[in-house]
């Protein structure tokens, strides 16, 4: 594994979207998964379609029926892979733009951008992580963001943050080696995490995440989606 | 009797924010609501997003303490109470319960030494 990776250099990250007043970061989660995998499969960025997710993804989690996808309210962003096996695929969101509302779903299956094929949980070793994400591309990623209202920029790395309470959808796109840590004492690795909340919030945007401590619970919740080329 | 009864005239009996007017977090919510934009229909919203805005400031404060690799403070949500942040901008659904595997099954495990 090299010290460091961005899949942002490599062109496999559109830029950072903005959710609004709006509970649909699952939805942004899944997109940049499905972005970035498809990228890597085809050598194309396409930007896709989060409110087709936020209209039309009902779904519920298949070991917990009271963990259903819910527009603005709430979601998973496993339930959104399996909408999007059983759709067939996603649109561009040029074809079925973002409105921060939920609304009737409009979606078209003859204007699918991206076929979804199958996901898979990333078991949650650092480590592990590490390897899939430069394996297979950017991944979606649950984690606690109790920190997350307050951040400016920096290597956020909280002597104290829950693990088991997730909530908030983001996606994983890289890593550094040294982040600078003074409690920690000298550089430390970090995690580079594009979040769905405008340019305006963090590091333009994203937010870096103190890597190997299972920090505010992100390595229990990831996962990486397949996509189908035609 | 009533001569030595002391009376209220604090604001903190009525929990109006009246005491944060005119100090230096007013200041900071001003300049805040000009680099964000915000507005607030009545005099009562601005008073109640005031108050919030101070806890917010000591919250970022404790964060920054806890925290003190990354650098905490105002940002666009600094209005927001914990709930309404929650609420608004958060929305994984069933986080309590940890990891849910879906019907995705789990990645077989790769090589990572060296």
């Amino acid at each position: 594994l090299p010290e460091s990776f961005d899949w942002r250099e490599k062109g496999a990250v559109t830029p950072v979207k903005m959710q609004g007043s709006c509970g649909s970061c699952w939805a942004f989660s899944t997109t940049g998964s499905i972005e970035g995998a498809n990228f890597i499969a085809t050598g194309k960025l396409i930007n896709l379609s989060e409110q087709q997710l936020v209209d039309c993804d009902h779904t519920c989690d298949a070991t917990d029926k009271r963990a259903c996808n819910d527009g603005c309210s709430g979601g998973l962003m496993t339930n959104a892979y399996e909408y999007l096996i059983k759709a067939g695929g996603i649109q561009e969101e040029e074809a079925y733009p973002y409105t921060g509302k939920p609304g009737e779903c409009k979606f078209s299956p003859e204007k699918i951008a991206v076929r979804v094929t199958n996901f898979t949980n990333i078991p949650g070793d650092e480590q592990q992580i590490a390897a899939r994400l430069v394996h297979h591309g950017p991944l979606a990623v649950g984690l606690n963001a109790v920190f997350m209202q307050t951040y400016i920029g920096g290597v956020s790395c909280p002597l104290i943050c829950g693990k088991k309470f997730l909530n908030h959808g983001v996606l994983l796109v890289g890593y550094g080696a040294k982040g600078f840590s003074i409690l920690r004492l000298g550089n430390r690795p970090y995690w580079i995490i594009k979040n769905s909340w405008g340019e305006k919030w963090g590091e333009d945007g994203y937010y870096r995440l103190c890597r190997g401590h299972n920090m505010c619970g992100m390595s229990s919740m990831v996962s990486a989606v397949m996509t189908k080329t035609s | 009797i009533s001569n030595n009864i002391i009376r209220q005239v604090t604001d903190v009996l009525t929990g109006d924010n009246h005491a944060l007017v005119g100090t230096a977090t007013e200041r900071q919510f001003i300049s805040f609501i000009n680099k964000y934009g915000k507005e607030y229909s009545t005099r009562e919203e601005y008073m109640h997003r005031l108050g919030i805005f101070a806890k917010n400031m000591m919250r970022a404060a404790e964060h920054q303490a806890l925290d003190p690799t990354a650098v905490h403070g105002v940002t666009q949500f600094s209005d927001l109470s914990e709930e309404e942040f929650e609420a608004r901008f958060l929305g994984v659904q069933g986080g309590k319960s940890g990891t849910l595997l879906g019907g995705g099954g789990e990645a077989p495990v790769l090589d990572v030494k060296d």
